[in-house]
């Protein structure tokens, strides 16, 4: 464990909190895409599968379940509680377009052809896209609430916290996996138009559409 | 197979 990978891993929790806070405590999900939350919700699941074979560390073990669970949480609000809140109109962005290629990808490009390390593949190459949809709701309706752009702030800083993790542990430790550094620049560079705005903008974030 | 990704990440 190194600093970069502990700040990446608090600033994603901290992301995955904010918005389940501010879901819960404004009892509704306006400006939130759904079906980026579904995705986040699979990239969890299809990574963290290792639970059931393989115990790294207590930390490792409760972040999962943390994500896991928050992740489904998240999606119950959003798809059931607080339904009438959801913003269906403008979250259209068809996550078939991002699943089946990717899931090809996966297949193709592995470091090993076993269901685990497929999947694990899997759920790298779909969370480097998986933000497209909430970025392309904010592109639709023109702007974001302020606690939102938290959140994809705080959710854009962990991957590009993990790059430095990466360089830091090719430096020290020369381990590197080129799948997840490849993934993880894409989805650093998805952001880039966001972070221009949020750190430009201040308050509300008008992605030109 | 040199790097193997030991998947100690989140």
């Amino acid at each position: 464990m190194n600093i970069f990978r502990l700040a990446g891993d608090l600033s994603h929790l901290a992301a995955i909190i904010i918005l389940l806070l501010k879901i819960w405590k404004t009892r509704s999900c306006a400006g939130i895409s759904g079906k980026s939350q579904i995705l986040f919700a699979l990239v969890f699941t299809t990574r963290y599968l290792d639970l059931l074979t393989s115990f790294i560390s207590l930390y490792n073990t409760c972040m999962k379940i943390i994500y896991i669970g928050c992740a489904y949480a998240t999606v119950h609000l959003i798809y059931m509680k607080f339904k009438a809140t959801y913003d269906g109109n403008h979250d259209t962005f068809r996550i078939e377009f991002l699943i089946v290629p990717v899931g090809g990808l996966s297949f193709l490009v592995n470091h090993d052809f076993s269901p685990l390390e497929i999947l694990w593949t899997f759920s790298i190459y779909l969370e480097s896209v998986a933000i497209l949809p909430q970025l392309f709701l904010i592109s639709k309706t023109g702007e974001a609430e302020t606690i939102t752009t938290h959140y994809l702030f705080c959710l854009g800083v962990y991957r590009a916290l993990y790059l430095f993790n990466w360089i830091w542990r090719f430096y020290f430790e020369g381990f590197f996996d080129m799948i997840a550094i490849v993934a993880g620049v894409v989805q650093t560079i998805l952001y880039c138009d966001f972070f221009y705005l949020y750190v430009t903008k201040g308050e509300k974030v008008a992605i030109p559409s | 197979q040199d790097h193997i990704n030991p998947k100690d990440e989140l």
